[in-house]
């Protein structure tokens, strides 16, 4: 606010990583609006991600390919041994 | 099959991971795997190195991202053994391979199966149970925002990027579902953990699924 550059924050990230909070609020608002009356459904919120914009959050954390895998057509063998 | 089940609860599944700013959630997801395998195999539970799996994977892209199946090809054809993870710890970033001698001691895995399960989270379950915990890929761009509860809406199947390891099942409840653990940390989730609708490949969380066999 007094113009200086203190703290570990450059203001232009602190700027962006508001708008990305504002955003994120928009979003927890869309996705609690689904949940059911049972109490079971799933709850969004702020977490440690919050300030991050949905494209950022993907390009960091969603790096995962998958892999085009045979479907499972046969039953699962229950092994006698290990089983719990 | 049992209406919940936790490989928790055995002791054979090791603690949540962070994995920082790397995209190595494959690799957390399939060293996961084979701790508990090698756990449920009566040997002790212990963290196995995840840096060696991203640095010396050569089929994947170490922090830049990757695939559990091509990890697992990897291990399996090469037979590398996994060191521990406080002898080759988590950098956070990829670096160069480390090599160990033959004789250094570290777990190897015999096998592998991946198949998509989509339409047959039952035999899933079963698989679950048979195997050990599950290394499975999910869509999980609104798991940005998660704090808790069940993940049933928002969630695509087909879009697939974020591998994580499913430890259990519970159908105790109305809404019957998949317990996941993360590898963003114990402050995300529930204690790090996820719960997934089961019977709907919510998430696509049925549609690549991996056991490993040690």
């Amino acid at each position: 606010a007094n113009g200086s550059h203190s703290g570990h924050v450059p203001p232009q990230r602190s700027e962006k990583g508001s708008a990305a909070f504002r955003e994120s609020l928009r979003r927890h608002r869309y996705l609690n609006s689904f949940s059911s009356s049972d109490n079971s459904s799933a709850v969004y919120g702020i977490n440690q991600f919050s300030h991050l914009f949905p494209e950022e959050f993907k390009a960091i954390y969603l790096r995962s390919k998958s892999s085009e895998l045979p479907l499972c057509n046969k039953e699962v063998k229950m092994p006698t041994a290990h089983m719990p | 099959l049992p209406i919940r089940f936790d490989w928790r609860d055995k002791h054979v599944v090791t603690k949540v991971r962070n994995q920082q700013m790397c995209g190595g959630c494959w690799a957390f997801s399939v060293v996961g795997g084979i701790e508990s395998a090698y756990a449920i195999k009566g040997e002790s539970l212990e963290d196995l190195s995840v840096q060696q799996v991203i640095d010396c994977s050569y089929n994947n892209f170490g922090c830049s991202g990757g695939s559990t199946v091509n990890a697992l090809n990897w291990l399996n054809k090469t037979h590398v053994r996994l060191v521990k993870d406080s002898e080759y710890s988590f950098k956070a970033q990829t670096g160069l391979c480390h090599y160990f001698s033959g004789s250094h001691a570290g777990v190897s895995i015999k096998d592998y199966s991946s198949y998509d399960f989509s339409d047959k989270e039952d035999e899933m379950a079963k698989a679950l149970l048979a195997y050990g915990p599950l290394a499975v890929i999910v869509d999980a761009v609104s798991w940005q925002d998660y704090l808790g509860g069940i993940i049933q809406h928002h969630c695509s199947s087909g879009e697939a990027n974020h591998a994580v390891l499913i430890t259990g099942f519970d159908k105790t409840g109305n809404t019957p579902y998949w317990i996941v653990r993360n590898s963003w940390g114990t402050s995300w989730g529930v204690d790090g953990y996820a719960f997934v609708k089961m019977g709907a490949n919510i998430c696509g969380i049925a549609d690549s699924v991996s056991a490993v066999f040690v």
